[in-house]
């Protein structure tokens, strides 16, 4: 997988690093020597770029790469410069950080095919864990999907998955149960759920929110 | 839930909004006196305060809060101060967001409980879907359980989960297969797959991993 990384903020940084580790031929630039200098050891190349520059743009054959993440923060025109340029250039897919939800609407109507917004991400996962009463972890997968890690309902410790009838009460499924450290996946119906179990429950985002101690 | 919310920067402006609509208590509080004012109309009460001040941290009476967030950013030293008056105060859950991996670790070390760091769990998230092919959404929920969305591998359409053997093959289990728009939630063993399937696959995550076309 070719890869190339157009700005090295902490988001910029930290991926073009991963993707590198997990095997990808990641190019990596930005407008600032030093962070080029540091990110220089890790990826196959660093080079030091004006993303706003066109000329500067088409010297690295955009078009060579299966992705292109354009990590460019504080500077919104900068951002918005590089999307566009890219665009010109042909480049169908380009992947984007936003840092506010008025950077993502600008990013999506210039034509940024997936839009990503590290903080707004993370603060939706802790706001849904800390506002539940016994929820431990929670992941909206799709939109249509959640996957969440709950205490389990006041009622059903000592009963078996079936008699807990769950999935008839909620509308979700089980499809794990954490025991001591232990993780039983895709338990049956016969499985009893013990006093500290807690369960790893599939479902719709809005009947996994509704399942609370 | 009683929320109390320190450092309104993107991630905790955002967290202390979407807890409010999740029905949290928010208290919201930073040193700047507009990022209050905007966050005001949002959230049960908004203060402006400088975390590195004991008596201005007792006058919210922390012990009351369910939940303390500190979402302080550049100010390493603020993020830090902030997080010893509380746990001087007796606050025995923290949940601190950091900057960098060194911030990360000096939270560790003086007691926050939770460490949330946005930039470098997108980063984690988008550098294995880029690095892998046919992979098109990747959730690690605990270090022994991921959740993708795949394309199949090369030579189960047509055959049955059954048959595919992807789970002898992988040691993964199909919680999902999403078809033309559909999600079909834990499909049965003689559930065919078919052309433009996408299977929602889910397991540890170094197994995980290995399935790809
Ligand atoms: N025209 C440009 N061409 C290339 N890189 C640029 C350009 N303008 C800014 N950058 C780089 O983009 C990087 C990311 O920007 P910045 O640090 O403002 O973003 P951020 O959104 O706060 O990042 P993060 O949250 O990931 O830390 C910076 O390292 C900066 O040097
Ligand atoms: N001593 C303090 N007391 C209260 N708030 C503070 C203090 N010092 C800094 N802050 C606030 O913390 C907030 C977050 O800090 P900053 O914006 O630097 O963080 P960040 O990590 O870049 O944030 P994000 O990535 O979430 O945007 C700022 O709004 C700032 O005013």
């Amino acid at each position: 997988m070719k890869i190339l990384v157009i700005g090295l903020g902490r988001f910029g940084k930290s991926f073009a690093i991963k993707a590198a580790r997990y095997g990808g031929e990641v190019v990596a630039v930005d407008i600032d020597e030093k962070l080029v200098e540091d990110v220089e050891p890790f990826v196959t190349d660093a080079k030091i770029l004006d993303a706003t520059d066109m000329n500067a743009l088409k010297e690295l054959d955009p078009a060579s790469f299966d992705h292109i993440v354009v990590s460019i923060g504080e500077n919104l025109t900068a951002s918005i410069l590089a999307v566009v340029n890219l665009k010109e250039l042909g480049i169908e897919h380009i992947i984007a950080k936003a840092n506010s939800e008025i950077h993502a609407k600008v990013l999506e109507r210039i034509g940024a095919d997936e839009i990503i917004y590290p903080e707004d991400e993370s603060a939706e996962r802790l706001a849904m864990k800390l506002t539940h009463k016994g929820m431990l972890e929670y992941f909206e997968i799709f939109k249509d999907l959640s996957v969440a890690e709950v205490e389990p309902p006041a009622d059903v410790t000592g009963k078996s998955l079936k008699d807990s009838r769950i999935r008839n009460r909620y509308n979700v499924y089980v499809i794990a149960i954490r025991r001591n450290g232990e993780l039983l996946t895709l338990p049956g119906p016969d499985e009893v759920i013990h006093e500290n179990d807690t369960l790893v429950i599939m479902g719709r985002p809005e009947d996994v929110e509704k399942v609370r101690r």
